[in-house]
């Protein structure tokens, strides 16, 4: 496995390169690809050493062929089934963005609630009962799950997704959830994010 | 200043000691407040180094002590007032979980737009034009602002936020912004947050 911190800087490589257009062709050097992602080039070289081999000393990378291996390594060069649980306010935001998390390789395929409201109309998702979470991810073969519910009821839901194999979870809720080895889990926590900034403005 | 990523885990600390109730009493051992976190006790004891002397070695950490000490070095012991610009879809739902910041001790204390909308009624905080942004940066002195623009409007906004003297942004849109040195900013991008997790169910 490649280290979680690289992943994300793999992640970040892979935006970079939309810099070059969405036809990108041509050729990137590391020290350019390096300055626009804000790292430096020699972690930028060791960064893509993991997807193959792929640049030529002196010449930089070819910004089509390195999209393509970033793709292959990070999994999204096929378009990823999400379900998101809790369609309350942050979770009805997340709905409405779905051609945003389409764009860049995701769906968000349905979404499920204890207390299914009746669906805005601007949002096209379905919003389901949980009773109908387990036939629907065993259905659509899903893997990864958004979890919008309170923190009390965060760990109740992870259950559940857990034990229908769900194996990679994006938490919003302010919780550290409790999941066994081989579950990847990545936590958006707004108030530690503002807290880390309000260290540096003091 | 203190690292980025320590400053991070500090924050972590500071939400696991929630554990032993707000009116959390005695001591805590680092090895139990490590295991909560999920770090090892020698990077929690490093860490809580940053906030002056605190642990006595074999009886662990008071509890109050710690707490206040950590609000004190993150700066949230008084509550910070934050602007936020761009009331759309993801703003709105940030704007109405208004209650959940102040617990944390943060006040959305105003919203900015380019074309401010007719305020839904579940949200109290005041929504203005960004003609009145400067005005009101400078007479509540918020220093930290939350950015939920598009990308193709994100730096713009930015810029507007830095010549009225913000210093911290917490930024949404899928951009990088270019900010001078001593502004500190956090990116959140949920497109980043997905494809890190679906490298690890392939
Ligand atoms: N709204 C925000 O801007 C914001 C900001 C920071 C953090 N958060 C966090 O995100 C989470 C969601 O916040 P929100 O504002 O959308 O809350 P919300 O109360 O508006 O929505 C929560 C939804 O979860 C559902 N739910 C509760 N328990 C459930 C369960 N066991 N299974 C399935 N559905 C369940 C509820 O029916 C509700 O629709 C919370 O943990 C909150 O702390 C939200
Ligand atoms: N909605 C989501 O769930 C979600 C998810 C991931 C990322 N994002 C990112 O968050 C940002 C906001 O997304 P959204 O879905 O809320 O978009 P939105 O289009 O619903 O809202 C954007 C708002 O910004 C305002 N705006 C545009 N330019 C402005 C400027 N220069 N100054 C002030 N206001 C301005 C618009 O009037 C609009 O109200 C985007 O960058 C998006 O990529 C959103």
């Amino acid at each position: 496995f490649i280290p979680r911190k690289t992943v994300y800087r793999l992640s970040l490589y892979n935006r970079c390169l939309e810099h070059f257009g969405q036809n990108g062709s041509g050729t990137v050097s590391s020290e350019t690809l390096a300055k626009i992602a804000g790292v430096k080039p020699t972690q930028l070289r060791k960064d893509l050493g993991y997807c193959g081999q792929i640049g030529k000393r002196g010449l930089g990378y070819d910004v089509a062929l390195l999209r393509q291996r970033l793709a292959e390594t990070l999994g999204t060069s096929r378009l990823q089934p999400v379900v998101l649980i809790g369609t309350g306010n942050l979770g009805s935001a997340l709905l409405r963005y779905q051609e945003g998390f389409a764009k860049e390789g995701f769906e968000i395929a349905a979404a499920f609630d204890a207390l299914p409201q009746k669906r805005s109309p601007d949002i096209s998702v379905p919003i389901l009962a949980m009773t109908e979470l387990a036939g629907f991810i065993a259905a659509r073969g899903v893997k990864m799950a958004i979890l919008c519910v309170p923190g009390t009821s965060a760990q109740e839901a992870c259950n559940v997704l857990l034990q229908n194999g769900i194996q990679a979870i994006l938490n919003f809720a302010p919780v550290i959830l409790q999941t066994p080895a081989g579950v990847a889990v990545n936590n958006v926590n707004l108030a530690i994010e503002l807290e880390n900034l309000s260290y540096f403005i003091q």
